[in-house]
């Protein structure tokens, strides 16, 4: 079973 | 004051409809050397990247930072208004609460004004972190296309494996499973043919095959496209421009 990562996990706010 | 003439209105209308699916409500930073824009989807798996350089424009002027916070199903409904070979010119003034397009058929026989309400769009901007990737893949857009189009049938999730001389799309849905191998090659004749890989070390990815359907749309802005894979973080799906470009940024799925 494969879980979808956010963007968010990766990139944060400027 | 922003004053951002395209001289052809195909290239804006290419580059919109181009992300305008996956994303809806985005800020467009205006300054001195082009326009930037950034938006992730409602999922927050799709980061779209936009940077369309000065040298994009017929003229362009922009005396101080201007961000036009713009709906992009409203924007395309003027989009679809002017003619692709008309010019179009974006003006706004420095604290706009609209902006106008203007598009100038070549005879300037014709002229159409249309004013478009901005909104205040609170989105954070986030900070793309240069990431090491370990696989690059140069793809014909046309290829890439197809095979989402393809396995994306199949299967809600598509894998890509790149080992040293081959690149592996491959799915596994409820009705069947299908694999496309490419490798790469160079075309002399017609080089944007050519398939290139550079490949630091094996990778293997799954993505949402929905994501990628969204992001194959990008290829309206260019016949190539360039693809970036780490195991460890999203990959990026890069469409060029004459200047500047757009970016997709895809988190995978990753084991449980």
């Amino acid at each position: 079973k494969k879980r979808q990562i956010t963007i968010s996990e990766f990139f944060g706010p400027k | 004051m922003l004053e951002a003439k395209f001289e052809e209105a195909s290239l804006f209308k290419r580059i919109i409809d181009g992300f305008k699916d996956c994303v809806q409500l985005v800020n467009f930073q205006c300054k001195q050397d082009g326009i930037i824009a950034q938006a992730v989807d409602d999922s927050r798996v799709l980061l779209v990247s936009l940077e369309i350089g000065v040298e994009a424009f017929q003229e362009y002027r922009c005396d101080h930072p201007i961000t036009l916070g713009i709906d992009l199903a409203s924007l395309s409904k003027i989009l679809r208004c002017g003619n692709n070979n008309d010019t179009l010119t974006l003006i706004a003034e420095d604290t706009p609460d609209s902006v106008m397009l203007l598009f100038e058929d070549t005879k300037k026989d014709r002229i159409a004004e249309f004013n478009l309400k901005l909104m205040d769009i609170d989105a954070d901007f986030l900070k793309i972190e240069e990431l090491v990737y370990e696989s690059t893949l140069n793809l014909p857009a046309t290829e890439f296309v197809r095979v989402v189009r393809e396995l994306g049938q199949l299967s809600d999730s598509l894998n890509i494996t790149v080992t040293k001389e081959t690149i592996k799309f491959a799915c596994d849905g409820d009705i069947g499973s299908g694999t496309i191998i490419l490798r790469p090659f160079i075309n002399m004749e017609n080089p944007s043919e050519s398939i290139k890989l550079e490949m630091d070390q094996p990778v293997e990815l799954t993505f949402g095959a929905k994501y990628l359907a969204d992001i194959v749309k990008g290829s309206a802005l260019s016949d190539k496209v360039a693809i970036r894979l780490s195991s460890e973080a999203p990959a990026l799906f890069q469409f060029d421009l004459k200047a500047g470009f757009l970016q997709f940024f895809l988190a995978p799925k990753f084991n449980d």
